[in-house]
């Protein structure tokens, strides 16, 4: 564990937190992607699967259980108890085409041909690539709510912080795990764009994020 | 390994 490990994991813990309180206290879930957060799920779900064939530690195994219970109580927000409020004109990202290449790709490239395995390849690949939904949308209206790009600021922090770790842990460890590593590079340029907006227009500005 | 090391990462 190093500092960018534990507040990459923090990032993303904040992350989830923000959205979920978003949608909680407004009561509404307007302007986000119940697709991105259906496909957050299917990647906790997928990746830790391990919580019941290795204990790693009390941090990993607490992490892991909150991260996917935040991620289902924030889909049955979505789906369910506000469903009303749930843009599906919007957000109209076509999921198949994200999962099929992912799910091919993980059959292609693994460290092992066993199903936790390829199941923890698919999730680190449909991670990198779960956010476009949401960004897609925002692209979509035209704009964001700043609470909204907040929680996309923390999220694409938290990968960015898992770069630099990665960097750590190499120089310290000799630990270099190039499907986690790539993956991670691919998911941070996406944000990129997204990190240009919210310092210019965000931070700067006030209100809502507006598109050009 | 790599493939039993990657699992201390969330």
């Amino acid at each position: 564990m190093n500092i960018f490990r534990l507040s990459g994991d923090v990032c993303h813990l904040v992350a989830i937190i923000i959205l979920f309180l978003k949608i909680w206290r407004s009561k509404s879930c307007a302007g986000i992607s119940g697709k991105s957060q259906l496909l957050f799920a299917l990647v906790f779900t997928t990746r830790y699967l391990d919580l019941f064939t290795a204990f790693i530690s009390i941090y990993n195994t607490v992490m892991k259980v909150v991260f996917l219970v935040l991620a289902y109580a924030t889909v049955s927000l979505i789906y369910f108890r506000f469903r009303k409020s749930y843009d599906s004109e919007s957000d109209s990202f076509r999921v198949e085409f994200l999962l099929v290449p992912v799910a091919g790709l993980s059959f292609l490239e693994n460290y092992s041909f066993t199903p936790l395995e390829i199941l923890w390849t698919f999730s680190i690949y449909l991670e990198s690539v779960a956010i476009l939904p949401q960004l897609f949308m925002i692209t979509k209206t035209g704009e964001a709510e700043s609470i909204t790009t907040h929680y996309l600021f923390f999220l694409g922090l938290y990968r960015t912080l898992y770069l630099a770790n990665w960097v750590w842990r190499y120089h310290e460890e000799g630990f270099f795990d190039q499907i986690a590593v790539v993956s991670g590079v691919v998911q941070t340029i996406f944000y990129c764009d997204f990190f240009y907006l919210y310092f210019t227009r965000v931070l700067r500005g006030s209100g809502k994020m507006t598109l050009p | 390994s790599t493939a039993e090391n990657h699992k201390d990462e969330l």
